[in-house]
């Protein structure tokens, strides 16, 4: 066990970077367009910050998604024709 | 029916409203919480109060800063004679979804542009419903601190571009905020190593190594302002973060109030705990009409995901040129004492921004500013035309929970006084 890589990462950090976030890596293009300097980061990220690494996501879940309980006796439900989609309940 | 939230006993002889802006296709419903003002809500402007994080509830704004009630050790409401809705109607909302009240059943947001457009939407529904705070041509303002330096330039921007809007921006506030990154991290080193008015908290070594690590750290912020990509924007977060960041983290301080150790909980304020424990409560939850069970003052994983879609270093500044340009009114305050967004870092930021009046600005004396209410001289101040910067004496990164009467001083000498101080 590698104290440097704990979590056993076992592809390069990029492609497990785009994978995280939910990205197609056109690697040839990808080496092309960042610098040295951001690709020399992204090879010390992997060994210095392993955790952050495996924690790369974009996306937010609701934490609670069981505690959600939508109430309806509202005093106002506002809505307006131009903004499609929206609504305001008011108490 | 849901229960009126004055039972509640916050400022029980003010106006209040409590609700949700849905955004049905989205599945997304943000909670807010106004507060009429307590002198004149017919003619008084508007404030809508946001906190940062990003991933944080501005109800800490309304109970730990400066909203009209904190909360005891009891869970009990102790009244702020000090409240910005002193003298203006101030709402506090919880965004991006899933923070504090607000939530979404699929998924939310994790960058600043898109919370700006659901911010528009819900600032157009909420005139719709109470024109009496515009349709005498009062003032909305934007306030907010922190990461909200990243939000208020975009959320402002993205109001200006509607020009068939039912409000008028008058003006915005940032306090303690992350707005240009590449400027301001040259700051960090020197507030924690002496330079920031306060002693050195961290010994040699470890302000050399962050001297050391600086360039690089600098280096990637601005590949990430050139390209803006998350490829270049994300190891710019991490790299710099844990270079400039985590020295001062390690050594058990506030990284809000430099003068303080981080005492209890993740926010290092044992108080948010108790703020937390009422918003807990089932008579709370009924009485504001809360849709969520389970309330947090900051959402962690929202955090995360703002920092890994590399929203954190991209250079949201370039929004406050726009707005100057257009002539909007800014001010941009920092308590002294913060650490995470220190004065040094936002007055760089601010002498080196392009717009217009530039470098008349830039040439501008800084002056002792003596806040109205305690008549002692608060701060200092720098400004040109419609742009201003203020030190503020004493505050930390939450300058109206340190310096509450200051703080109202400052508010109320902006948003009534012609935007000077």
């Amino acid at each position: 066990i590698s104290l440097q890589r704990p979590l056993g990462l076992d592809k390069d950090v990029l492609l497990q970077a785009a994978e995280k976030f939910g990205l197609d890596l056109d690697l040839d293009h990808l080496l092309k367009e960042l610098d040295s300097n951001v690709l020399d980061a992204w090879a010390q990220i992997e060994h210095l910050y392993p955790n952050q690494v495996m924690s790369l996501e974009t996306s937010t879940k609701p934490k609670f998604p069981e505690a959600i309980k939508t109430k309806k006796d509202w005093d106002f439900v506002v809505k307006n024709d131009a903004i499609e989609n929206y609504q305001l309940r008011v108490n | 029916k849901i229960k009126d939230p004055k039972i509640l006993g916050i400022d029980p002889n003010v106006t209040q409203y409590t609700g949700y802006l849905d955004v049905e296709d989205e599945d997304k419903h943000f909670f807010f919480w106004t507060f009429e003002s307590r002198n004149d809500p017919a003619k008084d402007p508007v404030i809508l109060w946001l906190n940062g994080g990003p991933g944080c509830s501005s109800l800490t704004g309304l109970f730990f800063e400066l909203g009209p009630s904190s909360i005891g050790p009891d869970l009990k409401p102790i009244g702020n004679p000090y409240s910005w809705n002193s003298n203006a109607t101030v709402i506090f909302l919880d965004q991006p979804v899933n923070v504090g009240f607000s939530y979404s059943g699929s998924s939310g947001v994790s960058n600043t542009v898109a919370a700006g457009k659901d911010v528009y939407n819900f600032l157009e529904l909420f005139f719709d419903q109470f024109p009496e705070y515009v349709n005498k041509g009062q003032d909305f303002h934007i306030a907010g601190e922190s990461y909200a330096g990243h939000y208020i330039p975009v959320f402002a921007s993205e109001i200006l571009s509607h020009k068939d809007r039912n409000f008028n921006l008058t003006s915005v506030l940032i306090g303690n905020g992350l707005t240009d990154p590449l400027t301001q991290y040259n700051y960090y080193e020197p507030m924690a190593c002496g330079e920031g008015g306060e002693p050195s908290v961290l010994p040699s070594e470890e302000c050399s190594a962050m001297e050391d690590s600086l360039e690089r750290c600098l280096g990637l912020i601005e590949s990430c302002y050139d390209s803006q990509s998350v490829w270049s924007c994300v190891p710019a977060t991490i790299y710099c973060n844990n270079a400039q960041l985590a020295p001062y983290q390690r050594t058990g301080r506030n990284v809000y109030d430099i003068r303080k150790d981080c005492e209890g909980g993740n926010l290092c304020y044992p108080t948010l705990q108790d703020i937390d424990d009422y918003l807990n409560q089932d008579y709370v939850k009924e009485a504001v009409g809360a849709e969520v069970d389970h309330y947090e003052s900051c959402n962690f994983d929202i955090n995360r995901n703002f920092l890994f879609a590399g929203d954190w270093m991209k250079p949201y500044h370039t929004a406050v040129t726009d707005l100057l340009n257009q002539d909007l009114p800014i001010l941009v305050y920092a308590g002294d004492k913060d650490f995470i967004c220190n004065w040094l870092g936002n007055k760089a930021w601010t002498d080196v921004l392009p717009w217009k009046y530039d470098e008349e600005f830039a040439s501008q004396k800084v002056r002792n500013w003596t806040a109205s209410i305690t008549d002692e001289v608060a701060g200092e101040v720098k400004s040109y035309k419609h742009f201003t910067y203020l030190r503020v004496f004493n505050g930390g990164h939450m300058v109206p929970f340190d310096v509450p009467e200051n703080a109202l001083s400052m508010v109320n000498e902006w948003i009534h006084g012609g935007f000077s101080l």
